[in-house]
């Protein structure tokens, strides 16, 4: 016996101007997932079932970017993914492009144990969403107003925003520094933007 | 992106990390999250869900990595995580969280804050964003 461990995280490189308020919020979805979990692991579930249940609530609240308050494509529409994977067996599902699947991560569960498949993809997994009867949504559940403003303030800036938010009042040290772009895949961003 | 590693009290671990992915990508555009080792990876030694610039996570396989330096190296957890956040992300921006079959918890990350919780059996817990 050891003693269980949890982590969580709602996404790496934060604009060192995000207004307190949206930290305080934030901070406060963590706590509540994490004390989720922790409830959960006091009443021995397992770790595949602990990450699961805490994910899912990750993606059901729209603050961070997974799920309800996903990141938009360029078309101003949400193709979501995800993918989990259990320690002892290795075993592991994973999909991606998804457009109506409320819970990404439950797919990609049922993936690992419904499946003979490691991982599906866009119409392959919406379909197999279909067969497991998943709780599915119209696309515009996922798509807030605040990434809505997002996406317009990227295409102004002709540029790709990586997974943090980015500032209201234009792009500085985290989002993607129009002047000094960002390398990806060795070229500068901008050559992706036009795209 | 969002991601939860657990290690339970039977010492099993588990990994999951799900994500909206770029804003303004291409459609079809896939990123480190479903990819199994680089984003997400879970086996006898450790969980880990990663986060961050997917392409440079992708190149590194970053989320196996961690367990490969446990495995090979006979690093610690939080070594294990120190060490391929500053060796293998080159010039990538990431952050990553991480359990072991001993009970630890770790996160690392090389840019301005992470959104992180993170609790322990022994009564510890901590939700941060900054270094």
């Amino acid at each position: 016996m050891v003693g269980w461990a949890i982590a969580v995280h709602g996404g790496a490189g934060v604009d060192p101007n995000l207004p307190t308020e949206r930290q305080e919020q934030a901070k406060q979805l963590l706590a509540r997932c994490l004390n989720l979990g922790i409830s959960a692991l006091r009443s021995s579930a397992s770790a595949i079932d602990v990450v699961e249940l805490v994910v899912r609530e990750l993606e059901t609240d729209p603050i961070f970017n997974s799920g309800r308050g996903s990141a938009l494509t360029e078309k101003g529409t949400v193709e979501m993914e995800a993918s989990i994977m259990d320690g002892p067996r290795r075993r592991c599902g994973a999909v991606s492009g998804l457009t109506t699947v409320k819970n990404p991560v439950s797919l990609a569960r049922l993936v690992m144990d419904k499946s003979p498949h490691s991982y599906l993809a866009f119409s392959g997994a919406e379909s197999f969403a279909k067969q497991m009867g998943v709780e599915r949504e119209e696309n515009d559940y996922f798509i807030t107003q605040d990434n809505v403003g997002m996406l317009k303030q990227a295409k102004e800036a002709n540029s790709i925003v990586f997974d943090y938010r980015i500032p209201t009042n234009g792009f500085e040290s985290c989002g993607v520094e129009v002047e000094s772009p960002i390398q990806m895949n060795g070229l500068p961003i901008s050559v992706y933007a036009p795209e | 992106t969002v991601g939860c590693v657990v290690v339970d009290s039977q010492g099993r671990c588990a990994a999951a990390t799900s994500t909206g992915g770029l804003m303004n990508k291409r459609t079809g555009r896939i990123g480190d999250s479903p990819l199994i080792g680089a984003g997400t990876y879970a086996c006898d030694l450790c969980g880990v869900s990663c986060t961050g610039e997917g392409e440079a996570i992708i190149r590194a396989t970053l989320a196996r990595e961690v367990a490969a330096v446990m495995e090979y190296k006979g690093l610690g957890l939080q070594e294990a995580v120190d060490f391929v956040i500053k060796e293998r992300l080159d010039e990538g921006k990431a952050g990553l969280i991480a359990v072991s079959n001993k009970g630890e918890v770790a996160y690392g990350f090389n840019c301005v804050g992470m959104f992180r919780g993170c609790a322990t059996q022994d009564g510890f817990m901590e939700v941060g964003i900054w270094e």
